[in-house]
């Protein structure tokens, strides 16, 4: 039984199948849309039919155009039809699974496997009058939801549409594959094709990620936040969050020149003031960084006659009530200059991975 | 593990036991900080609450605990925004352990692959977990060494599911040795040449079915595509942003 949250336990005199509308995308467009489980090949749910061998071997199957209505056999067997009254499944005619069994199981030979041995035909009741099993209707879809129709009528598995490669009969596969006709957007520059859904969303699919350019017009004193959100460049690694994903808090300190601390306040890089430095602040940065322990840690003089007029941020005297702040949100910028012109420079060190002294060998 | 044998204590510091009541062990996952684990994101489906579940460390019996076993609560998981139930793709998550572990000869983490750092096709490297052997499920841990397989290669034998670069293949083309039903989330590591440490790679994910019919390698969380994802979560959940 299905023992839902809250259902209450069936016993073993009630029948407590129900039907379940069908999932499998495989079979989703069939002229019934409600199954119940197990089904004919065993399966106890529609996700273990989802990952099921038989959900592979079949449509791979229907491309070899074998039985025109194969496709429509193994959904039955599949995501058997629930008869909404009865909530019991509704078994496929004999001669449905016979025509499939006869013209399709020596195309399995070939390639050396094997028909489903829970698909035994003399199950399943032969189509009569009063007999209620299931024939497939004139019309029904030879191709599954997974599967691209050729012009020619011929499936061939989804994967196959657009791969470069002719697979239809009819080498129908292959047209119309440009991104527009696909319902894509097409990356510029190049032949490839995204979801429309990809555009903007904060993660770069294209290769020149075009795909997220253009997609914020923020003001002269606003930066874009990853999800294209605008947020005043003032608030820009400050150790608050003010984009909604937080994008304005991600990357804000550096080792620049392999070990100077550089941190990218209100957007713009700042160096750190080595006057009130200490060893917890080195741990603290390391680790934002992910780099593990600090190595080394030296307090550079300001190389003299630097261009233009260097930008210093300061420890902030009370950071050690900030606990739980990153880096940034424990410094801040003052009036004046940094009275030793000392930047810090820092080499951090990974911790141990990857080891595992338990595992030694002993000597004999 | 199909095709896999009993490991021993210590062998690999870094695999955990993702377990939720009533049914125990539930998935693999992989110690990579004192207080940070990773994990696939199909095994939250339907169970993504972080007070639904515990993790267990330093063990290698699930029916024996031991002393050198550690258990922690879960804080916060944190499955892939673009994780897809459908195709199984961005299958990763970051879970935050309640506190830290200690540091032991049978509790220690596993190195992540820099950015761009991807095992070569063709190398041995090795799956661990507790999953399906075929014929049973396993109490002790179990480890097979699985050959890494090509992206093309590996398209090959998966017509109806497109191999994409968050993913990574491992196995034999005749599935002999292969991960299975509850191995997911576990470590796929190989041991670099210099220094003999080990790094994760992958993260046991999808495949075709293994306990009746063995078929094609096993597809696994291309665990260098996420590296930079990785260390942002785990920078956010650090200083609460």
């Amino acid at each position: 039984c299905i023992s839902t949250p809250g259902a209450t336990l069936c016993d073993t005199r009630n029948n407590c199948s129900r039907c379940e509308p069908i999932t499998l995308e495989l079979c989703m467009n069939l002229p019934y849309n409600s199954t119940t489980y197990p089904n004919y090949l065993g399966h106890s749910t529609q996700r273990e039919s989802s990952g099921s061998w038989e959900a592979s071997l079949f449509p791979a199957l229907v491309q070899t155009n074998c039985y025109k209505y194969l496709m429509f056999f193994a959904c039955t067997m599949l995501v058997p039809k629930c008869d909404a009254h009865t909530h019991q499944r509704v078994p496929p005619c004999r001669s449905l699974c016979r025509n499939s069994k006869e013209r399709c199981e020596s195309v399995l030979g070939v390639v050396g496997l094997v028909w489903p041995e829970d698909s035994d035909c003399n199950q399943f009741p032969e189509d009569g009058h009063n007999v209620t099993c299931l024939l497939p209707d004139p019309d029904v879809d030879e191709c599954s939801p997974s599967h691209f129709k050729c012009r020619s009528g011929r499936c061939v598995l989804s994967s196959k549409h657009c791969d470069g490669h002719m697979d239809c009969d009819d080498d129908s596969d292959e047209d119309n594959c440009g991104c527009v006709e696909r319902g894509l957007w097409a990356c510029p520059g190049t032949r490839q094709c995204i979801k429309h859904t990809m555009i903007c969303d904060g993660f770069p699919d294209c290769p020149l990620l075009e795909d997220e350019r253009n997609c914020s017009v923020c003001n002269d004193n606003e930066l874009s936040c990853n999800n294209h959100q605008c947020v005043h460049r003032t608030l820009w690694c400050d150790g608050k969050k003010h984009c909604s994903d937080s994008s304005d808090e991600w990357d804000c300190v550096s080792l620049s020149e392999g070990s100077i601390l550089t941190v990218f306040r209100t957007a713009v890089d700042y160096q750190v003031c080595a006057d009130d430095w200490t060893a917890e602040l080195s741990q603290l940065t390391c680790s934002q960084l992910g780099l593990g322990v600090p190595a080394s840690v030296a307090l550079i003089p300001d190389p003299p006659g630097v261009p233009g007029r260097r930008r210093w941020l300061h420890v902030h005297p009370d950071w050690r009530q900030r606990n739980g702040s990153a880096l940034q949100g424990l410094l801040e910028k003052r009036g004046h200059a940094c009275y030793s012109r000392k930047r810090v420079s820092l080499q951090c060190t990974k911790e141990d991975c990857g080891l595992r002294p338990a595992a030694r060998v002993y000597k004999r | 593990i199909l095709g896999g044998r009993v490991s021993r204590p210590g062998r690999w510091p870094w695999q955990c036991s993702l377990q939720s009541d009533p049914s125990g062990h539930i998935c693999g996952c992989v110690l990579i900080g004192k207080k940070w684990v990773l994990t696939v994101a199909h095994c939250f489906e339907g169970r993504n609450s972080a007070d639904l579940w515990e993790v267990v460390l330093g063990i290698n019996n699930l029916d024996h605990p031991s002393v050198t076993m550690q258990t922690r609560g879960v804080a916060s998981v944190t499955v892939h925004p673009r994780y897809t139930r459908a195709v199984v793709d961005y299958d990763i998550s970051v879970v935050e352990l309640d506190r830290e572990v200690e540091i032991t000869g049978y509790v220690r983490p596993v190195c992540l692959p820099e950015p761009g750092q991807l095992p070569v096709a063709d190398t041995y490297c090795y799956i661990t977990g507790w999953g399906h052997m075929g014929n049973r499920m396993p109490f002790k841990l179990q480890e097979g060494e699985v050959r890494i397989i090509s992206v093309s290669q590996c398209q090959s034998h998966f017509d109806m599911k497109t191999i994409t670069s968050r993913m990574l293949c491992a196995g034999y083309e005749a599935g002999t040795v292969d991960s299975c039903m509850g191995d997911s989330g576990g470590p796929l590591v190989c041991e670099e040449a210099r220094g003999g440490s080990w790094t994760l790679y992958g993260l046991t994910s999808w495949g075709s079915v293994c306990f009746s019919k063995v078929l094609g390698p096993g597809v696994y969380a291309n665990v260098t595509h996420f590296t930079p994802w990785i260390h942002r979560q785990i920078y956010l959940h650090t200083f609460h942003l």
